[in-house]
This record gives C-alpha cells, structure tokens and sequence, in this order.
C-alpha cells in the first residue's frame, strides 16, 4: 500500500506541475479522484486484513497458553445470517467446476497446494488428469498412503483433520460442546428419530429396545433389535463390559484429503440428510455462530458395530457444500429449495435389506466432501 | 467441513472386567485416516 501511495503521490506531483504550467486543472483534478479511491480502498482492505491477522494471533497466542476462547456472537455472525449463503456455495461450485486448459492445471493445483498446504505427492492421478478444481478437490489417494491401523480393538480415523473436541457422555443428556461456553446436543445433531442410546448401558438390547426419544412403534424396534442381533449383544452372559457412549469432533481444513471412511466394520442402517444453511466452519465460525453443527447442512450415516451403536455426521460448510456417498451414488446435496421456509425434518431413508443395510470394513471409502 | 463421530464403546464395569475404551489422541492433533483414534483392552 505504501508503494502504491509513493507511485500516486509521485503522479499527483507531476500531474499537479503540469497544470500549474496551464494544463487543464479539471480533468488533472478528477483523474487525481480515481487513484485517491483507489488508495483508499486498498487501505481499507490493508487495515481489515491486518486487524483479522491480529485477532488470529491473539486467538494462537491464547491456545498456547492454554486459555480456551470463549463462546461470543458477534455482528459478523448476525450478518452471515442475511447472506444467501447456499447460493454463495453453489456458485462456488459452478466456479469451480469449470474445465481448466490441460497446460495450466499443474500451475494451478501446485498453487491450491502452497495456499493450503495440500500433499500433491499422494494424489492418485498425475496432475493434468483432474479437469477441474473440483475434480482435483476430490481426488484420490495413491494406494498405501493411508493404512489401516491393524488393530482389531482399535477405531481409526474416518477423515484427515485436526481433532477439535473428543470425550464420553456422562449422565443424561449427550451434548458436546461446540466452545466453551456453548453446547449443542447429540439428539438434535443426529436427529429425533436416531437410535442414540441416551445411556451407558450393561445390555444393548436394554437399551436399544427403549431408546429414549423414539417413536415406539413395533416393527421400527424389532428391526433394529434383529439388526443388533449379533452374537455379541445377545450374548445372555452378563461377562460383557458395559459400553459409554462416546464422541469426536475432527475438522477438515480446505487443504486436507476429503473423503471419507469406514471407522470400523459396521452396518449403515440408515442415512439422515439435514438440508441446513451452510455457515462457515472455520475457527472464527465456531467461536461466534450459535448452534453452528446443527444448523449446517449435514448428512448422519448410522447403524450398529461389534461394541454397539456407530454414527457419523458429515457437516457441510460454504466453501464445501457437498457431501457425495459412495453407497448411494445418486444422492445430492445443497440443491436450489423448492421451497422458502425449508422443513426442519430431515429426509431418511433405509438401507436395504432392512434390519442389516450396507456393510462396510474398517477403512472402506464411504463418502467425500466436495466444493459447492 | 466438519465430522462428528458418536458410538458406543466398552467401559469399565465395576471393576470386574479389564476391557476400556480410551482415546488416543488431544485436542488440537492432526491425524489421518486409518490411524487409531481410540482402542479397548479386553483381558
């Protein structure tokens, strides 16, 4: 900016020489106008970036000393709220689905990868094969890049990210907390209707036969009794430990491999689509937008594993508004509404054959975050 | 984007069985897919 202000100042001198030897003051004075807007603008986009860079810092400085940010709602957030956000994305989307000429692809994706800090070593393919920043997005991994812990008692990661939250529910009511000073809870992250077992128990069954907050029809219980039904839980032996109920919270930085896998052998029953808004999830975002997983557009995968009840929420967010499933190729998200005010109630639907749905082995690719 | 995981895993019952789940990361680590988030011991 300085540089800038130098050069024009420069000008403005010159400029202001030439009229005072008779030039036409007007037309020198407008033109001075527009570098002076032009300044202006810069400074002010300078000032912006340089106060966001400094709350950054401050946040960083606070994490190192240990002191957790807290929960505080800001005007930013009030306004994101006004902003067509969905629509944002989809654009994005388009944006970003546009073929790039084969000879630039490699400037292009070695530029994501610097700005995000993205592995271009590990992707599948050799550079000009992805068409689009989409595409690339999206990419593959090299085989072998991402092994699978060996571990029969063990749960693996599904996705690359940074662990935000982690922890077990004690006592009624599962709610995690988004930051400090604000939580959400599991049931209206998951869903009314998921089969959460809202307590540590000693016996599935118990449980899974009395979830809390579901509708208590028959036949809806004796399928998820017969799909629970494996060795393990019906094993009448009281030897077996009892189960917690846990949680884990992992973010997706822009850069990060965005598919998403099997965190055990389980069943996928049922699949949840809430078409939400698609806030930001960033750091900022957490810290001041209320009931942000909640309210994001998110897709929850659940069904039963060897120790119990699995369940994984995929939240989408405005750079990243797609979540694509392997196991149900022609499902979509973040499409136009049909209408203004959209349901609150997810759309469901059951894996076939009812009572076992999609069976799938730790590591096995399950889904993929995608742009717009 | 975000993934939030909730599940059942065992737990320690009143002492007479050794089978735990116990995480094995923090917060603010980076991990990848495939590696260990958590593993039980049953003895």
């Amino acid at each position: 900016t300085s540089f800038i202000i130098k050069k024009l100042q420069g000008q403005a001198a010159t400029q202001a020489r030439a009229s005072f030897n008779g030039g036409s003051g007007s037309s020198q004075g407008d033109s001075f106008l527009v570098p002076g807007a032009t300044v202006a603008t810069l400074l002010m986009l300078g000032v912006l970036h340089a106060r966001r860079m400094y709350d950054e810092k401050k946040v960083e400085e606070a994490q190192e000393k240990g002191i957790e940010c807290e929960f505080q709602p800001d005007l930013k957030a009030t306004f994101l709220r006004l902003l067509p956000l969905r629509s944002i994305s989809r654009c994005w989307g388009y944006l970003t689905s546009v073929e790039i000429p084969v000879r630039l692809r490699p400037h292009i994706y070695r530029a994501w990868a610097r700005a995000f800090h993205s592995n271009l070593e590990e992707a599948a393919l050799p550079l000009e094969e992805y068409a689009s920043l989409r595409e690339f997005f999206v990419r593959s991994l090299k085989e072998g890049c991402r092994p699978v812990d060996p571990d029969p008692q063990c749960l693996v990661s599904p996705v690359d990210g940074t662990i935000l939250r982690f922890g077990e529910f004690k006592g009624p009511g599962a709610m995690i907390e988004q930051v400090k000073g604000f939580s959400y809870s599991v049931s209206s992250l998951l869903g009314a209707s998921s089969f959460l077992p809202m307590v540590a128990e000693g016996h599935m069954e118990e449980d899974v036969d009395e979830p809390e907050n579901i509708s208590t029809n028959k036949s809806k219980k004796s399928w998820w009794r017969i799909s629970m039904a494996s060795p393990k839980v019906w094993d009448p032996v009281s030897s077996r430990p009892m189960r917690g109920l846990f949680y884990c919270v992992i973010y997706l930085k822009p850069g990060d491999y965005h598919r998403i896998h099997s965190p055990v052998d389980w069943n996928i029953l049922v699949r949840r689509h809430f078409s939400g808004n698609l806030f930001p999830v960033n750091e900022r975002a957490t810290r001041t937008i209320r009931n942000l997983y909640v309210e994001n557009e998110r897709v929850v995968l659940e069904g039963p594993w060897r120790e119990g009840f699995m369940a994984i929420a995929a939240i989408g967010a405005t750079n990243i508004g797609s979540i694509e499933l392997f196991i149900e190729p022609e499902f979509r998200t973040n499409q136009p509404r049909k209408r203004l005010l959209h349901s609150k109630t997810p759309e469901k639907r059951v894996y076939d054959p009812e009572g076992v749905g999609m069976k799938l082995k730790k590591g096995d690719e399950v889904a993929a975050f995608n742009m717009g | 984007s975000t993934v939030v995981m909730v599940f059942q895993a065992p737990v320690k019952k009143n002492g007479d069985s050794l089978s735990e789940f116990k995480f094995s990361v923090k917060c603010g680590d980076r991990i990848r897919v495939g590696e260990a988030l958590g593993r039980w011991r049953e003895q």
